[in-house]
C-alpha cells in the first residue's frame, strides 16, 4: 500500500 | 492587445493535445517575452508547466501582461480545425470575454477565424524552487513512451531506479513483475538515440503509471525527454520545444506508508 502524494506536500502557493 | 503568430501551427496543436487530458482549465498567461501556462490537474497530484518564448513566432505583440482564462479542451477543438501546415495567430482585445484563432493555409488561399469564449479561472499559482536533482536521465522520447505503455499493462506504479549501471524500471501487478534497465548509451549515429544518465547520488522513487502514460502525449512535441528526480521532490518530466521553450510534467511520488 502506497500513499499517493500530493504537488502541494511540496510546492507553496506563490 | 494581443497578437501571436506561429508559423509551425502544428506546434500549438502539439501542445494542446499533451495537456489537455490532464488539465480541464488553465489561465494563459501572455507577457512581452512570452507566454505560460502553470496548472495542477483535478487531484493535485500532477502539474503542467508551459513555457513558449516571443522568439518563436513569426510576430509576437503582447502591449501589457495579461491572462486569459481557457477551458482546454474547447481550445483543443478548435486548433484541431485548423490543418497541420496553416500558420496559426492568437488573437485577444484588452477587456474582451473572447480569443480568436485564425488560421492560414501555407499558400493562403484559405483563411479562417474561430473565436473562442474566456472564462474565469481561479487557480493557484505556486512556486517551484530551484533543485538540485540527485539524478536526471535523457533519453528518446518514445522509448520512454514504450516503456510506460508496455509497463502499464503489468501493473499500476513503476519504480524508477537510478544507479551507476543505469536506470530500472519496475512494475509488479496480478500477473507477474516487469524490470526494463536502460544503460548510458551515447555511441549512437544521432544524438537523440542517446541514454544520458548524470546521477549525483542513487535514487529509486514510485510513481503512478497512468499520469506517466498522460504525459507521454507530448511525445511528438520533442525526440527527447529528460526525467529529474530527487527523493524529496516531484519527478519533472520535460519536453523541450525546439528553440521555443518546454512543456515540464511534475508529478507526486507515491510513499510507504
Amino acid at each position: 500500500p502506497c500513499l499517493q502524494r500530493k504537488i502541494l506536500d511540496y510546492f507553496k502557493d506563490d | 492587445m494581443l497578437e501571436l503568430r506561429l508559423v509551425q501551427g502544428s506546434l500549438l496543436k502539439k501542445v494542446l493535445e499533451s495537456i489537455k487530458d490532464l488539465v480541464n482549465d488553465a489561465n494563459f498567461d501572455f507577457s512581452s517575452s512570452g507566454f505560460s501556462l502553470q496548472s495542477m490537474d483535478s487531484s493535485h497530484v500532477a502539474l503542467v508547466a508551459l513555457l513558449l518564448k516571443s522568439e518563436g513566432f513569426e510576430h509576437y505583440r503582447c502591449d501589457r501582461n495579461t491572462s486569459m482564462g481557457m477551458n482546454l479542451g474547447n481550445m483543443s477543438k478548435m486548433l484541431k480545425c485548423a490543418g497541420n501546415d496553416d500558420i496559426i495567430t492568437i488573437k485577444g482585445d484588452d477587456g474582451s470575454d473572447t480569443v480568436t484563432f485564425m488560421f492560414e493555409s501555407p499558400t493562403q488561399d484559405k483563411i479562417a477565424d474561430f473565436e473562442m469564449k474566456l472564462m474565469d479561472i481561479d487557480s493557484e499559482h505556486l512556486g517551484i524552487p530551484e533543485a538540485e536533482y540527485h539524478a536526471i536521465v535523457k533519453m528518446p522520447s518514445a522509448e520512454f513512451a514504450r516503456i510506460c505503455k508496455d509497463l502499464a499493462s503489468i501493473g499500476d506504479t513503476v519504480v524508477i531506479s537510478v544507479t551507476k549501471e543505469g536506470v530500472k524500471f519496475s512494475t509488479r501487478g496480478d500477473i507477474g513483475t516487469a524490470n526494463i534497465v536502460l544503460r548510458q548509451n551515447t555511441t549512437v549515429d544521432k544524438p537523440e538515440d542517446a541514454t544520458v544518465i548524470e546521477m549525483n547520488e542513487p535514487v529509486s522513487m514510485t510513481f503512478a503509471l497512468r499520469y506517466m502514460n498522460s504525459f507521454t502525449k507530448a511525445t511528438p512535441l520533442s525526440n527527447t525527454v529528460t526525467i529529474s528526480m530527487s527523493p524529496d521532490l516531484p519527478v519533472v518530466v520535460e519536453y523541450k520545444i525546439a528553440e521555443m521553450g518546454y512543456v515540464r510534467f511534475y508529478l507526486a511520488p507515491k510513499m510507504e506508508e
